[in-house]
């Protein structure tokens, strides 16, 4: 498969940030991710979306990240477990 | 983040648009509060949830259609991305809020390509709002995609999946006729059973309906997941999470379309494995469902599956092997779903399941891989692929699955059930009937 550009791996793990795939950037690390913690995200969000759990940004993860969708997130961790100030 | 209790603890919501896109050429206002207010129908149509529509700023379900940044930590993105979100019920100022993107080009009655159906988000987005968190489920408007126009509002009927996830929350909404007996007292205006879902428990089962903590079932089903446990013309039904979703039974012909009318109980029912439809039989017939309705050309002869002609007590699917196992008297079949065809040298003694009793009233499998077999007020588990029971068995059905947590005698008849010693109300139903007065009051 052709490698994915640097774009579209920024834009891959901003989704999956957005949508509770990945934890918050480190405020201090910024969006740095361990390769691992990029390949269950992605597996999560391709089994969540109904693909192949292949767990790298394919062109079939690519185009259902491009998908209209409702802004919240598919994961949800409890309310009193959250570090963030609102949902 | 969701909260601990994502759901409103009152049944009476109120709603209004706030803000109406600045563009408005596609849509008019009133067909905008038109689409919101069917989208809200389609919740309140099943759950026992009320929405009404007010111009107070106090509403709890305030609708916007905004853009960009609107200061709520969910800024928009333009035509396409995200394109809606609402907000968990609650008591933050914000509970139930919905806003829509005000970028995206948002249609009624348009094909699919040229916009954003706004009555299928809006149906979405309302699912939040009352509680609901985004599934995976493929088939549910509760998936976070957008997924296209999902036809009239007038006749949308929420998917399955969706009903179920609702009915946890807030049990299901009774028709009239699922109320107690007529009272003068009770009209329209007041619809007492709205506001208390959690406290159905109270209500009463019509003097036919059989009592679930002693009855003998006729049939047991694993069906979608959920368990069917059912007697006569009535039936209860379990949740994936084995929650028994209303202490009253539902009426077969209520939720089961196209069975006869006259139809006094089923004697087995199974999904099939592959296409999930859901067979039932009675007697020498058998009929063929998909989801809750009757396909056409059924009634049809049990003669179709090489059973013999005198009826099946038990059907089941088994896990180990994915094959239905037909029970009749002391023999079994089994029969292969994906071919329609029923496997050679069958019919067996049934004594090869050891332990289980011949004459059975129902089988089933269960999402914790066993296979359970029902006879009289008693079942009895064998685990994955096993053939012989599980020490320990026979159980109570009453106690291990419908809520009869109270039961103590192994005589169930002779004893009060659960629900005459919870529920005062409920004692005093059972004293009165001993008195010739109240049975001829009933029978009247």
């Amino acid at each position: 498969a052709p490698s994915l550009t640097a774009s579209q791996m920024d834009t891959g793990v901003d989704w999956l940030s957005k949508f509770g795939y990945l934890p918050p950037p480190d405020p201090v690390t910024g969006q740095l991710q361990t390769k691992e913690a990029l390949t269950k995200a992605i597996k999560a969000m391709q089994k969540f979306g109904g693909l192949e759990e292949t767990g790298v940004l394919d062109q079939a993860t690519l185009v259902l990240m491009k998908t209209p969708r409702c802004s919240l997130p598919d994961l949800l961790v409890p309310e009193e477990s959250s570090n963030r100030g609102r949902r | 983040a969701l909260p601990p209790q994502s759901k409103w603890n009152k049944r009476h919501l109120s709603w209004r648009v706030r803000t109406f896109p600045k563009e408005s050429h596609l849509l008019g206002r009133d067909t905008i509060r038109a689409l919101m207010y069917y989208a809200l129908k389609a919740w309140s149509d099943i759950a026992p949830l009320d929405f009404h529509e007010v111009a107070s700023s106090r509403a709890d379900i305030q609708i916007d259609f905004t853009k960009a940044d609107h200061n709520d930590g969910y800024p928009f993105d333009g035509p396409g991305g995200t394109v809606a979100h609402a907000f968990f019920p609650g008591e933050r100022f914000s509970a139930g809020d919905t806003h829509f993107d005000d970028d995206e080009s948002w249609t009624f009655r348009s094909p699919d390509s040229h916009g954003m159906d706004l009555f299928a988000v809006a149906v979405h987005e309302f699912g939040h709002a009352i509680g609901l968190a985004h599934t995976s489920a493929m088939e549910s408007i509760m998936r976070p995609y957008y997924q296209g126009p999902v036809g009239d509002p007038l006749k949308y009927d929420l998917p399955y999946e969706d009903k179920v996830r609702v009915w946890q929350l807030y049990g299901v909404r009774d028709s009239v006729s699922h109320t107690i007996q007529p009272d003068d007292s009770y009209s329209a205006e007041s619809p007492i059973l709205l506001d208390l879902p959690e406290n159905r428990s109270i209500i009463l089962p019509s003097g036919d309906t059989p009592d679930r903590c002693s009855t003998a079932f006729d049939a047991v089903a694993h069906i979608r997941g959920e368990a069917f446990f059912f007697k006569g013309k009535y039936f209860w039904r379990l949740t994936r999470e084995k929650h028994l979703v209303s202490l009253r039974p539902a009426e077969i012909s209520r939720f089961w379309r196209g069975l006869p009318s006259n139809l006094d109980g089923v004697d087995a029912i199974y999904e099939r494995p592959g296409d999930h439809k859901i067979v039932f039989f009675k007697g020498v017939k058998y009929w063929v469902f998909k989801d809750n309705h009757a396909e056409e050309g059924y009634p049809r002869p049990i003669s179709d599956f090489g059973l013999p002609m005198e009826g099946v007590d038990a059907a089941f699917v088994w896990l180990h092997n994915d094959k239905t196992y037909f029970f009749k008297d002391n023999q079994y079949w089994r029969f292969d779903d994906h071919l329609r065809q029923m496997d050679t040298g069958y019919p067996k003694d049934m004594a090869l399941w050891k332990g289980v009793p011949p004459k059975l009233d129902d089988a089933m499998r269960w999402s914790d891989g066993s296979s359970y077999f029902f006879k009289g007020t008693e079942y009895w588990q064998l685990q994955d692929s096993a053939m012989e029971v599980e020490p320990g068995f026979p159980r109570s059905v009453g106690r291990d699955w419908l809520l009869c947590t109270d039961m103590q005698s192994d005589s169930p008849a002779t004893e009060p059930n659960v629900t005459e010693r919870t529920h005062p109300r409920a004692r005093n139903h059972a004293d009165h009937a001993e008195s010739s007065y109240e049975v001829c009051s009933c029978t009247s």
